[in-house]
């Protein structure tokens, strides 16, 4: 399945 | 955050230090390009911007407190306080090339069409690119200084790292995020010849340097 970025990353 | 994620952030804080240090300790920024630090000072803006949007964790926050703050302090050095040792004839990289296309990739191809979304994806597809002023300015000279090279295998090996960490996270938790995943390919890509001139010279201590 296709995950929006979480954005928890640098 | 497992160990490929960690180490690759430490490696990116490795290398933005060794920049400053190597600047500040000689005084000079021969050899660097200004116009990859403006397009990095450009892509931590861009990306960082929900810092002010939502807090993830501590780690996170003071980590991009960190590079955006040294990103700016390495543009400042180069273009105001040691100008004078700035090689400007030799860092002639037309980065137009660089942020047009991937300004207009960043508005065909995202996750969401809004604004954060947009300059997110922006800065993932500009920082993929965004050495290539430095790797130019290395091939034109010929060469590079052996902290240089070191700045520059700790930014490659970075991105690297992040690839091995999304490996892990899509077995781990089903997670992965394609612009992120095939950017930091095309990234990592761009550093091959480079890590190969590393090991087989900066590793047995000869300075780098390309053949005439």
């Amino acid at each position: 399945h296709y995950l929006v970025t979480t954005k928890d990353e640098l | 955050m497992n160990i490929f994620r960690f180490l690759g952030d430490i490696s990116h804080l490795l290398a933005i230090i060794i920049l400053l240090m190597k600047i500040w300790k000689t005084r000079s920024c021969a050899g660097i390009s200004g116009k990859s630090q403006i397009l990095f000072a450009v892509v931590f803006t861009t990306r960082y911007l929900d810092l002010v949007t939502n807090f993830i964790s501590f780690y996170n926050t003071s980590m991009k407190v960190v590079y955006i703050a040294c990103s700016y302090a390495t543009v400042w050095l180069i273009y105001s306080k040691f100008k004078a040792t700035y090689d400007g004839n030799h860092d002639t990289f037309r980065v137009e090339f660089l942020v047009v296309p991937t300004a207009v990739l960043a508005f065909l191809v995202n996750h969401d069409f809004t604004p954060l979304e947009i300059l997110w994806t922006f800065s993932i597809y500009l920082e993929s690119v965004a050495i290539l002023p430095q790797l130019f300015m290395v091939s034109k000279t010929g060469e590079a200084e052996t902290i240089t090279s070191h700045y520059l295998f700790a930014l490659g090996i970075y991105r690297t790292l992040y690839l091995f960490n999304w490996i892990w996270r899509y077995q781990q938790e089903g997670f992965f995020d394609l612009i992120a995943i095939v950017a930091g390919l095309v990234q990592t890509i761009l550093y091959c010849d480079f890590f190969y001139l590393y090991i087989t010279k900066v590793l047995k201590g000869k300075k780098l340097s390309l053949p005439a």
